[in-house]
């Protein structure tokens, strides 16, 4: 069995009691930055190791990677059970350390009196102090979808804190033992000694495992990807993406020039008009027929010259888009 | 952007998770700056592109152009930081991991 030990747990509420502050109210913008699950203790802790860590460059737990598992509250056999679920834990994560974070009712009068106050009920006061509960939990490790109860792992006994309410409770073996085993559902079945201590209502008081590790994968190239991207940015389904490098990635239709006349060979109409470069074999690169989405500067021609060049200009452009006879005459009839 | 000098150096660059899509499940920071590099890295290079021996000869190789085809050695960056991130994962459990090499604290030519 594993006793409680001191483990730097996060700030117990009471020391929040004790100087007055909200015990569950995050200090700093962890609220703002975690929204509205700042009220439970393991966002707020999370964000507490992250705060530490980039203010002070204080590595968690001496590794890279820390991860919080809530627990899913159920009821077997009349007894409470925590469940968690360990399977987002990465092969490439070693497991340096594992603490169980539990939170348990103050039995010291001051402590219950602060709660009273907190809670604005005058009934609060008039409740017996709640009993002296010892808690025994024990630890099962199963894989995904066994119907048993799962292998003892290891049991804790929670002496009740004479001052804080969380306590943080090594069960690195437990953990370890458990993931060696592939049995990545951990359950903690509460009992308190001689009397039941009855089903406890789901609350943010929930109890919650943090496991720091090293992730040996995090120094591969791209592995900020492999965690963080969720989508794959060109979903399936979706046409390659052009990577001719002057296409531009607007999706207008292209519109391709009539052949006038049945083809005699299989040069694009007006196209001889492009002065074949010396110096290049006789081939088309696929670039040199779009035209480049940015126009070149072209020196500006004399009035003269520009009045004259316009109609060319319009009649070579007529040249590339000319339209089928039924619609020359209706726009002639118009 | 436009004062900035030719040479080899880190340019400043402010990556917001938003902008690439990644905040629904970043919770902190939503932003950081990991500035990046860019210039060139010309023969003769000044101390302050701190070139390694292997870009040193290459940019006198090029200089000197008897090899044909030898492209300047590249301004990359020379030495990083690594930066926290709070996320939730599949499960929408909280995750704090430390990424190595995520923003630009000095660069080189290479």
């Amino acid at each position: 069995s594993h006793t409680a030990t001191a483990w730097p747990a996060p700030p117990s509420a009471a020391d929040g009691l004790a100087e007055g502050k909200h015990p569950q109210r995050p200090s700093g913008d962890a609220a703002a930055a975690l929204g509205p699950g700042a009220q439970d203790m393991v966002a707020v802790h999370m964000f507490r190791l992250y705060e530490k860590y980039s203010q002070r460059g204080a590595r968690p737990g001496g590794g890279n990677t820390v991860r919080s598992f809530r627990a899913r509250l159920e009821v077997v056999d009349q007894k409470a059970s925590y469940f968690f679920n360990l399977t987002s834990m990465q092969d490439s994560e070693v497991i340096l350390s594992a603490t169980f974070h539990f939170y348990s009712e103050p039995w010291w009068p001051w402590a219950r009196e602060a709660l009273c106050k907190l809670s604005k009920n005058a009934s609060c006061r008039l409740l017996p102090p709640g009993p002296l509960a010892r808690h025994h939990l024990l630890f099962h490790s199963l894989s995904q979808n066994t119907a048993s109860q799962g292998l003892l792992r290891g049991a804790i006994t929670l002496a009740p804190p004479p001052r804080g309410l969380w306590q943080a409770n090594d069960i690195s073996p437990i953990v370890k033992a458990a993931r060696r085993d592939g049995e990545l559902l951990l359950s903690a079945q509460l009992t308190a000694g001689e009397k039941e201590p009855g089903v406890p209502r789901p609350s943010p008081h929930a109890p919650y495992i943090l496991i720091y590790a090293n992730d040996l994968a995090i120094s591969e190239p791209n592995s900020v990807a492999v965690t963080l991207q969720r989508y794959d940015p060109f979903p399936a389904g979706d046409p390659e993406p052009l990577t001719a490098p002057n296409n531009s990635a607007d999706p207008r239709v292209r519109r391709a020039a009539q052949a006038s006349g049945p083809l005699q060979d299989n040069e694009l109409p007006g196209l001889d008009e492009w002065p074949a470069p010396s110096h290049r074999p006789q081939h088309y690169h696929k670039h040199e027929l779009w035209p480049s989405p940015f126009r070149a500067l072209k020196p500006r021609p004399g009035r003269k010259d520009r009045r004259r060049k316009g109609q060319d200009l319009f009649m070579a452009s007529s040249q590339v888009l000319n339209f089928d006879e039924k619609t020359m005459q209706k726009a002639r009839r118009k | 952007q436009w004062n900035e000098p030719r040479v080899c150096s880190r340019r400043y660059l402010k990556v917001d998770f938003a902008d690439i899509g990644w905040n629904e499940w970043i919770i902190s920071p939503k932003s950081f700056d990991a500035y990046y590099c860019a210039g060139a890295c010309e023969f003769p290079m000044p101390k302050i592109v701190r070139p390694s021996n292997h870009a040193t000869i290459q940019s006198i190789v090029r200089a000197v152009g008897i090899v044909p085809g030898i492209p300047e050695p590249c301004c990359v960056p020379d030495k990083m930081n690594s930066l926290g991130v709070l996320f939730l994962d599949e499960n929408q459990n909280v995750v704090l991991k430390v990424y190595p090499n995520m923003s630009v604290e000095t660069c080189a030519c290479q």
